[in-house]
């Protein structure tokens, strides 16, 4: 988390932190589903690594509840049942990030408190949520001037309009052949120093329901050109929600 | 003189009969009869020379050592003594007929042939316990206590109590072994109500069969020797049922009615070599044994149509009042009938009713219950509620609510009757401590 701030304990308490293929983030719905990014799990560029998903669910750490990744660790992991990656993901495919969203079932339910608590989803007909402007909210531990974070930190980002997104990327000169689909938003601004950045992919963009007074997910840290050059994409749970509520209802 | 051959009947003519009998004749005839039978001898006909006084011709005739009379003549004559149809009846069984008839029968140089008589006997049965048909004294039936007549002869029979002696004609007490089998009766002292014969060891038994209760009345007089220090020293009337002694009896007072509690009783009747006392008389029924009337356990029994008075052979059956089990120990029972026995005791004792309890309420994963009403415990109608743990879960119930209550089948239910729990499920997007953004 680029120019973000330290967040206090209680402020993120669906925010879980990942170790499978380095550190990432995720979120906690409903009380044994972790919601994170598919490359996380199945990072792009891997190469012939043909481990399984079981073997993978079986080495896969998840920690929960609390803001200091010491303290993380301490209170333990949360072993994981299984792996739930999203078909459209294609790991073979480094620059399109489409379908960037997975799930883990946790082996045991774990017990809700002031530091571990769930995130809503969106209800299916609200987009407004992603409206040019709205502001989220992403919590992580990801990287922060070039150093890992060992706490929890938080930046608020406001969502940007489809058309800006295409724009800027078609204005990078990288010549990275990056593919903006629908199931994808993005956040964050051209010159300010907020950003999201590696180590957070994986956790959610949160906005707060002023209706419901509950803080909803409604994207994945997921991918950018850099940390804090420009905005920061994000899977855009919304286009997901059959999907999610098809594996959590059947499992 | 010929005897007439024992037969039940016969006929008797006189020497010719029909033709007119001869002179200077004696014909005499000896009718013996069966003993238990008398003879009744009748004349078909009768045709005899008439004489004053049956001088001349004439039929004797004698039974049980008396004359039964001298006859002659004919029908209608004026001298003599025709018989007519008169019947001769002996008292015992055997009649002399005796015919004489003289050296003529003329009447005025007429011989008139008279033709004699034809007479018919029989045998009638002597009723020998009528004490008028006795022939002497000595020969009169000397039953001591009951005659029975038949046809041919009799018999003698006792009282109750006494036994025909090998005389077949005396009684002598014999109370020994009395026993009685019927539903009820009577039973008194020998000679009862005249004074009871001394040196008395008599045991009268009563067997009816199992479930019957035997009643004992005592009637007026009861008088039996007693003594005003000592306790029957005497003659004593034991009163013992099942082998157990229940009583021992002498003096005025009758000791009313006993109520045995058994379908065996003996009576035992003692007599000294002494004494004038008149005895008793004992009228006992029976009826079916009783058992203790049922009474309940707990409040919260009931006995279905209570009867006043349980009998053998009668049932209860018992159940409880909703919300209660019925209990034999540590076992519940689905249902309960006691039946009343023979010996007056029910084959199961009372059980009693306990309040059911449906056990611990099931526990609510991520939440907890509380009783509501007092005292706080998992009997009928208990109630609990089923909480979550707030704010991190909410609860989800079934349309019959939160609220469970104890039913009387043992097993939690909600309004609706339904024992599915409710569900805390996670309540998301509520951070106990959310993100607030001061600075502008």
């Amino acid at each position: 988390i680029l120019g973000g701030k330290p967040a206090k304990a209680g402020n993120f308490p669906w925010q879980a932190l990942t170790a499978i293929h380095g550190r990432g983030g995720g979120a906690l719905l409903g009380d044994r589903w972790i919601l994170t990014a598919a490359h996380t799990i199945l990072p792009k560029g891997a190469g012939g690594n043909n481990v399984s998903l079981e073997q993978l669910a079986e080495e896969a750490n998840v920690f929960l509840g609390h803001t200091k990744v010491e303290e993380l660790h301490k209170m333990g992991n949360h072993p994981v049942r299984r792996i739930f990656i999203h078909p459209d993901y294609d790991p073979k495919d480094d620059y399109n990030f489409n379908g960037d969203i997975a799930l883990l079932e946790l082996k045991h339910p774990v017990t809700l408190g002031p530091g571990v608590l769930p995130i809503c989803l969106p209800d299916t007909t609200n987009t407004t949520f992603y409206m040019d402007g709205h502001v989220g909210y992403v919590s992580g531990f990801g990287v922060e001037k070039n150093f890992i974070s060992n706490k929890l930190k938080y930046v608020s980002l406001p969502a940007v309009a489809r058309e800006k997104c295409q724009s800027w990327l078609d204005s990078k000169k990288r010549g990275l052949p990056m593919i903006f689909s629908e199931n994808m938003f993005c956040a964050g601004f051209l010159t300010v120093k907020r950003d999201t950045c590696q180590g957070d992919s994986g956790s959610v963009f949160t906005v707060l329901d002023t209706g419901s007074g509950r803080w909803v997910a409604t994207g994945i840290v997921s991918w950018g050109i850099g940390c804090a050059e420009g905005y920061g994409f994000y899977t855009k749970i919304l286009n997901y929600l059959d999907w999610i509520k098809g594996i959590v209802r059947e499992e | 003189s010929s005897p007439v051959p024992r037969k039940l009947f016969g006929e008797i003519r006189s020497p010719g009969y029909p033709k007119p009998y001869p002179n200077n004749n004696i014909s005499i005839w000896n009718i013996h009869v069966p003993k238990g039978y008398v003879v009744k001898l009748t004349f078909k006909y009768f045709d005899l020379e008439p004489s004053e006084s049956c001088f001349y011709d004439y039929v004797k005739i004698k039974a049980d050592k008396k004359n039964l009379g001298r006859y002659c003549g004919q029908l209608g004559s004026t001298t003599g003594n025709h018989p007519g149809r008169k019947e001769f009846v002996s008292k015992g069984n055997r009649m002399h007929l005796a015919f004489h008839s003289d050296f003529s029968n003329e009447d005025n140089g007429t011989v008139i042939p008279y033709r004699g008589f034809l007479a018919y006997y029989q045998a009638v049965d002597l009723d020998e316990c009528d004490p008028n048909n006795a022939v002497e004294e000595e020969e009169r039936p000397q039953c001591q206590h009951f005659c029975h007549n038949y046809v041919g002869g009799y018999f003698c029979s006792c009282r109750t109590g006494y036994q025909l002696q090998s005389d077949h004609h005396s009684c002598k007490v014999e109370c020994s072994s009395e026993l009685f089998t019927e539903a009820s009766g009577y039973l008194s002292s020998p000679e009862y109500p005249q004074p009871y014969p001394e040196d008395l060891r008599c045991n009268y038994s009563i067997r009816l069969p199992k479930g019957l209760s035997i009643i004992l009345k005592f009637l007026e007089p009861f008088e039996i020797d007693d003594h005003q220090q000592v306790h029957c020293p005497y003659d004593q009337l034991k009163i013992q049922a099942r082998g157990r002694q229940i009583g021992e009896f002498c003096g005025t007072e009758s000791p009313g009615s006993i109520e045995t509690n058994s379908n065996e009783v003996d009576i035992l009747f003692l007599t000294d070599e002494s004494g004038f006392s008149r005895g008793w008389k004992i009228h006992y029924t029976s009826e079916k044994i009783r058992c203790p009337q049922p009474v309940p356990r707990d409040q919260f029994t009931i006995i279905r149509d209570l009867q006043p008075v349980y009998q053998f052979q009668d049932y209860f059956v018992v159940s409880c009042k909703t919300g209660y089990n019925l209990m034999e120990g540590n076992r519940k029972l689905l249902s309960f009938t006691a039946v009343c026995q023979a010996d007056g005791t029910w084959h199961q004792s009372m059980p009693r009713c306990e309040i059911v309890n449906c056990g611990s309420p099931t526990d609510l994963t991520n939440g907890a219950f509380i009783y509501v009403n007092e005292p706080a415990n998992n009997s009928y109608q208990s109630v609990i509620t089923y909480q979550c743990n707030k704010p991190y879960y909410d609860i989800v119930t079934g349309t019959g609510g939160d609220s469970f209550t104890c039913s009387s089948e043992g097993t939690w239910v909600d309004q609706d009757g339904q024992v599915r729990i409710p569900t805390c499920l996670p309540v998301c997007g509520k951070p106990v401590s959310p993100i607030t953004e001061v600075q502008r």
